[in-house]
């Protein structure tokens, strides 16, 4: 509403040719993706989420909100009318579709499309937004790449093979509880022009021929699909329950799982640990450490009853670069109904007490339930165990992007003590943090030294 | 940014579009639009959201629940339902010939 198409005079200093007319051939739905959808976001706490393209609050009617919802997962076929001699000049390269699940998690991807519709195109058409596949289950992938409402239908690419069609956007927007995921919602592409094909030779012999003409998939052939897990460090994740409470985990040594306190928060306590190696369906374990109340350091540290094996055990890093290419691994949002997520942003902030870091941020989406996940570098290194995102306790607004991280300089020494010694005061120490660090944490200002008298 | 996106951000420019749906004789009516991607470009085949045409379909928005079907013919959407698709200048029109021209490459005035 309010937003009014205007004759546009150019596109980034070309020449902007006016619509065409086009002819609707024919409303697209993918079974399984409404069949994912309804498994992930159909249950019981199904009120919980919402996909309307305007924020909570705005005044969108339930009927509209309904419509949009019934009409989440359909997409249009449409043939554009032109003249043999613009049909002529008309001729581009041939886009390419990645076959479904070829493109791993974390992997780079490219979302385009038109911010609010046909509103400006002159200044809107084709806008790009980068992220990575952050998860999927089937056909229904979603992505940290920021989308705004309008994007619906915008192709989704990836950046190897260079430029082939993975997805199309869904819903470019996600609420949970109120609060933005961060999230885009997609359709994978390959699934949905194999209906289109069905569709058209199904439709009229006319139609028939427009079929042959839908873009070819890439790389594996339908039989043989690569199955290609995603990053192998990612595979250190793993979802820890302890009691009515879950959270994330990572694995650090073969029996050792580091989370939150707020995840596994009594020593002692019994935990169910779920690998994501499809070997290990789940472990126990118990809590031996969980840092006090008191400490700024929200850690629990767990040892499994037995060893993990084929689980990669990744590289605690040494050094911190703010403005490095970092990624988030956490069962957030979906918890057991779905692997884990990655998303991707830089390390924002690395803060320091005494030339010490004490606390990392990252500009990665950061949801319920990815406490104690890792933060990993571009490169596959542990950075640190991310601890809270963001809520504003005025507004209620949490920010999902603004999240904190405890840097893993912190508590390796600790855990190596453990490990090589079975010696907790190492992590008991993380109980006696300094003021400052404190402080840090309590996100206050540093307390100003006190001026001295000059009498 | 461009060196990693190179590539991916040229295929997607050309293939990126946007989908207005109206009513025929009604502009007052308003417009429903939303993003595209060109699968073809002669014949121009275009695939975009379904959403915009939920306002037009004849049986309502309900149908979309109750068919199991994987797709509907385009005739379920009622007649008056006009549908026009604009994108940007490609590599191989006129006017785009010249900005995916190699670097430092013009056609000087004779």
């Amino acid at each position: 509403a309010g937003l009014e198409p205007i004759q546009p005079t150019s596109y980034r200093g070309r020449p902007l040719k006016p619509p065409h007319p086009a002819e609707l051939l024919l409303l697209l739905s993918c079974p399984a993706f409404r069949e994912h959808f309804a498994r992930l976001f159909g249950s019981e706490a199904a009120e919980q989420w919402r996909f309307a393209s305007a924020a909570p609050d705005s005044e969108v009617s339930e009927d509209e909100e309904e419509d949009q919802l019934r009409a989440l997962s359909w997409f249009a076929l449409l043939r554009v009318l032109l003249d043999p001699e613009e049909e002529a000049v008309e001729h581009g390269k041939v886009l390419a579709v990645a076959p479904l699940g070829t493109v791993p998690k974390g992997a780079p991807l490219l979302a385009c499309g038109s911010p609010f519709g046909a509103f400006c195109p002159d200044i809107f058409l084709n806008t790009v937004s980068g992220g990575v596949l952050s998860n999927a289950t089937g056909p229904l992938l979603l992505t940290d790449a920021r989308c705004l409402p309008g994007t619906q239908g915008g192709g989704v690419f990836s950046a190897r093979p260079p430029g082939a069609l993975v997805a199309l956007v869904a819903a470019p927007l996600c609420w949970k509880s109120r609060e933005w995921v961060g999230l885009t919602l997609l359709c994978a592409a390959a699934p949905l022009l194999r209906a289109a094909r069905n569709a058209l030779s199904r439709l009229r012999p006319s139609a028939a021929s427009l079929a042959s003409l839908l873009p070819p998939e890439v790389g594996a052939p339908w039989g043989l699909l690569l199955r290609d897990p995603g990053p192998p460090w990612a595979g250190a994740a793993v979802l820890v329950e302890c009691g009515t409470v879950w959270g994330s985990g990572v694995v650090v040594a073969p029996r050792l799982v580091v989370t939150c306190r707020h995840v596994a928060p009594r020593k002692a306590s019994r935990v169910l640990v779920r690998p994501t190696t499809p070997k290990y369906a789940k472990m126990w374990g118990h809590v031996i450490f969980a840092t006090q109340e008191t400490s700024p350091y929200d850690i629990a540290v767990v040892s499994l009853e037995e060893d993990l094996e084929g689980v990669p055990m990744p590289m605690p890093t040494e050094h911190f670069h703010e403005g490095e290419a970092v990624s988030v691994v956490g069962f957030g949002v979906f918890g057991q109904a779905c692997g884990p997520s990655v998303t991707s942003g830089i390390l924002s902030a690395v803060v320091q007490v005494d030339d010490t870091p004490v606390m990392l941020q990252t500009t990665c989406a950061v949801h319920g339930g990815s406490s104690g996940g890792p933060l990993f570098s571009c490169s596959g290194d542990l950075l640190g165990i991310v601890a809270s995102n963001t809520r504003d306790n005025n507004t209620g607004a949490t920010y999902p992007h603004l999240n904190f991280s405890i840097p893993i300089t912190v508590l390796q020494p600790a855990l190596q003590q453990y490990s090589q010694a079975g010696d907790l005061s190492g992590l008991q120490e993380l109980d006696h943090a300094t003021e400052p660090v404190k402080v840090v944490w309590r996100l206050q200002r540093p307390l100003a030294e006190t001026p001295r008298s000059k009498l | 940014m461009r060196r990693q996106w190179g590539p991916a951000m040229r295929v997607a420019e050309q293939a990126g579009c946007v989908v207005r749906a109206s009513r025929a004789g009604q502009p007052e009516a308003g417009s429903w639009s939303c993003s595209g991607v060109i699968l073809s470009r002669s014949p121009g085949l275009v695939l975009c959201h379904g959403d915009i045409f939920t306002p037009f379909m004849r049986a309502g928005s309900g149908v979309l629940t109750a068919a199991a079907a994987a797709f509907l013919p385009g005739d379920s959407c009622s007649d008056d339902l006009r549908v026009h698709v604009q994108w940007g200048p490609t590599a191989s029109s006129p006017a785009g010939r010249a900005e995916w021209g190699r670097p430092g490459l013009c056609t000087p005035q004779c």
